[in-house]
């Protein structure tokens, strides 16, 4: 299990949560402000497989607006190693 | 030091924050939402020592609500570890 | 690369928010609540190269105001191994 935390515009927000909730994914959304443009962002924590990281990254990538300013990314992501993963 | 992060339904947050603070763990409480029903979910931060972890679990099981469709969980856990723990 | 994860109190957001991209890092602020005082937190996501994290937390160190109570920290700080990095 690793644990996705990715970094989206909110405008995105819609898109992204359709192409990964259709493909079984589980996501949660948390609101969140950039420190430089103080821009509304989104922090998504999706918990997934090993071998479906390359998959979700690909959906995220897909479904994200291309960003307007040329240094501006669509999504900054980090994948984090899960020591133990439960649902109580 | 692990970091557990445990996701919530939010009419679950006094009750859990009760039981965890009153058993001295610390806790963060950032307000989420749920990818697929849109409704609103808690996420905690919670670091403990290596060997606080399962006691932290079973108080958040112990405390949340039973859900009532049959296919949700009381909570979804992600423990990580920790390379480096300071309060500066 | 390494992904701090830094609670602070909100009354020193813009502080910490211009100190940190003054020198160059990138920076996320999640509005948050502390379980035991309910008070305005703010946990800030700050991934940085490995070499940069001493940094970051003088960084933060230094630009938070000191706490009233005595048993309050500035800050309370996770730092993370991050298994890949990526931007979209
Ligand atoms: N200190 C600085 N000096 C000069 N330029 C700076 C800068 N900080 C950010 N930028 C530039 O401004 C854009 C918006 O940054 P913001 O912090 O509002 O919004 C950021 C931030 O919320 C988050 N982010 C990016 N890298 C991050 C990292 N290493 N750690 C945490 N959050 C990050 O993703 C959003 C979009 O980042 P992206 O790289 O596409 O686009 C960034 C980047 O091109
Ligand atoms: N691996 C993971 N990574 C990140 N966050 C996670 C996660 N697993 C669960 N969560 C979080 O926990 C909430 C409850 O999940 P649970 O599995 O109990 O209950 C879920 C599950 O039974 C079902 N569900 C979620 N996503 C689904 C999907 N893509 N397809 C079908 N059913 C889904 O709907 C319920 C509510 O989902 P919702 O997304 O609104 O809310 C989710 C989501 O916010
Ligand atoms: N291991 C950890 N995991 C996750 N988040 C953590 C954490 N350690 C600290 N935090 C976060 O940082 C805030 C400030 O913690 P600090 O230790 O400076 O200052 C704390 C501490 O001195 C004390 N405190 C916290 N929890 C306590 C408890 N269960 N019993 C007794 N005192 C507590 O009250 C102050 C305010 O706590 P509050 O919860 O409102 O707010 C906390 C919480 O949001």
């Amino acid at each position: 299990m690793k644990l996705i935390i990715a970094i989206i515009k909110d405008e995105d927000n819609d898109a992204v949560s359709k192409a990964l909730t259709n493909e079984k994914f589980r996501v949660t959304f948390i609101a969140s402000t950039g420190g430089f443009l103080r821009s509304g962002r989104s922090t998504l924590l999706i918990g997934v497989e090993d071998e479906q990281v390359e998959k979700a990254l690909d959906l995220i990538r897909e479904s994200c607006k291309k960003p307007e300013k040329p240094q501006e990314k669509r999504a900054t992501i980090f994948v984090l190693k899960v020591d133990k993963f439960t649902q109580l």
